[in-house]
């Protein structure tokens, strides 16, 4: 893998948004990853719906939490996927309203990520942002800076909250993954959280997933 | 009942339930316990004992008390009809000038042990609470960085005991900020955010995913792996 890489840098990542009081982090790491995969195979980046997902994803409880392998069938089951623009976001679940006229992107398949996380820094540099899930242990109180909780405080057996990862590299020798959060921008950098890499840390490496778009 | 016992160091105060200086913290700690609970789901106060310890302008008290839970049978509130239970809870309130601040809140089953004060570990992680003395008008000062994160995040509560309720949680999470900051190894700061104002089960509930302990759910197939350039 290369020594750095920020896909925001390369016109890949759309601006962080904000779940509100809403367990709803799984749809935002997947729409953010399905932005990423859309953007890199057919050349446009758009903003796409997390509120159809709250909505239509059936095997996912909305608000109450969801899993991002559910999400990614239920794109495909449902034909696509609207932009934000056409099917805005809510912060709570309402009866399903998706019209597959209306759907701008679509997907063909998703994919599990190796655990190792050399591997994890080049396959995104190569084919884009990662859909991962941490323990978020210490994120309510994060402000800046590279997070590397002691492990037994922050187990990779938590797992309890659904990211991006658009991006990796060093600040003054110590690794990070430059995480896309989705609790607004005026929380921790500018949106974003930046985390140990090469060591496993709060599981970072436990989920990682991406839909494939032909 | 009262439970005599020998002062544990000399500036320390026995044990001294009779005071009725421990009325009024034990009163405030007890409405921060019951706070949000529905009338009848309230806890009374069983036993007490407590400490003071003169601090700035005001008194640190030190109180040990017994919980007693009302039984729970509506079934819609909990699985299992429960008999009343005895919890045994360490608070600690700071009162100065007769505002009240709860700085700390432990309780456990009767048969735990309560961690002794004094435990060296315990007490580094808490180097402004264990300042001696604490830092002069310490509930001012906290009561005006509160103000601030109140105009910062654009934060309003509905009622005087709801924003008393807020300040107690948000001086017990600078302390939880201590505790995260001595633990991390990089290069992390943390302190206050606009979630500084809730409770750690509140955070998770309604912003945390707990579907995501259960593991990754339907198999996907593996990514071909990235072949060097």
């Amino acid at each position: 893998a290369p020594p750095e890489w920020d896909w925001r840098k390369k016109g890949a990542v759309t601006e962080v948004k904000d779940q509100g009081m809403c367990g709803s982090c799984w749809a935002f790491s997947v729409t953010g990853n399905v932005e990423g995969q859309w953007f890199l195979n057919r050349g446009t980046l758009l903003s796409l719906s997390e509120q159809e997902l709250l909505d239509c994803d059936k095997m996912d409880k909305a608000c109450l939490g969801g899993l991002p392998s559910n999400a990614y069938t239920a794109i495909k089951n449902l034909g696509g996927l609207e932009t934000e623009d056409d099917y805005s976001y809510q912060g709570h679940v309402q009866a399903c309203n998706f019209s597959a006229q209306r759907a701008k992107v679509y997907i063909n398949d998703s994919v599990e990520l190796s655990k190792n996380e050399n591997k994890m820094a080049a396959w995104l540099a190569q084919k884009g942002p990662i859909s991962v899930a941490i323990n978020a242990f210490g994120m309510q109180f994060y402000r800046h800076g590279i997070a590397r909780p002691l492990k037994p405080l922050c187990s990779p057996w938590l797992i309890d909250h659904a990211v991006l990862l658009v991006g990796y590299g060093n600040r003054s020798k110590t690794p990070y993954w430059a995480i896309k959060n989705s609790w607004g921008t005026n929380w921790g950098e500018e949106g974003y959280y930046y985390l140990y890499r090469g060591s496993g840390a709060c599981g970072v490496n436990t989920m990682a997933s991406s839909a494939v778009v032909n | 009942v009262p439970v005599p016992a020998k002062p544990r160091a000399d500036d320390e105060q026995a044990w001294d339930l009779s005071s009725p200086e421990l009325l009024a913290p034990a009163r405030f700690a007890l409405d921060m316990y019951n706070y949000g609970r529905a009338a009848g789901m309230r806890a009374v106060l069983g036993t007490v004992r407590g400490r003071v310890r003169r601090v700035g302008r005001g008194s640190l008290f030190s109180l040990e008390a017994t919980m007693e839970e009302p039984p729970c049978n509506d079934p819609l509130v909990c699985l299992l009809p429960v008999t009343n239970k005895t919890l045994l809870c360490s608070f600690q309130v700071l009162d100065e000038l007769g505002k009240h601040v709860l700085l700390r809140r432990d309780c456990g089953p009767v048969n735990t042990k309560v961690p002794e004060y004094g435990n060296e570990t315990f007490s580094s992680f808490l180097p402004m609470l264990n300042k001696d003395p604490l830092p002069q008008d310490f509930s001012v000062k906290m009561a005006t960085v509160f103000k601030d994160f109140m105009a910062t995040y654009n934060r309003t509560y509905e009622t005087k005991e709801e924003t008393q309720w807020r300040l107690t949680v948000f001086t017990r999470n600078m302390v939880r900020v201590q505790k995260i900051q001595a633990l991390d190894r990089g290069t992390a700061q943390y302190g206050i955010t606009k979630f500084s104002d809730l409770t750690e089960e509140e955070f998770y509930t309604i912003y945390l995913n707990p579907l995501l302990r259960n593991g990754s759910g339907k198999k996907m197939r593996p990514a071909k792996s990235i072949n060097g350039r």
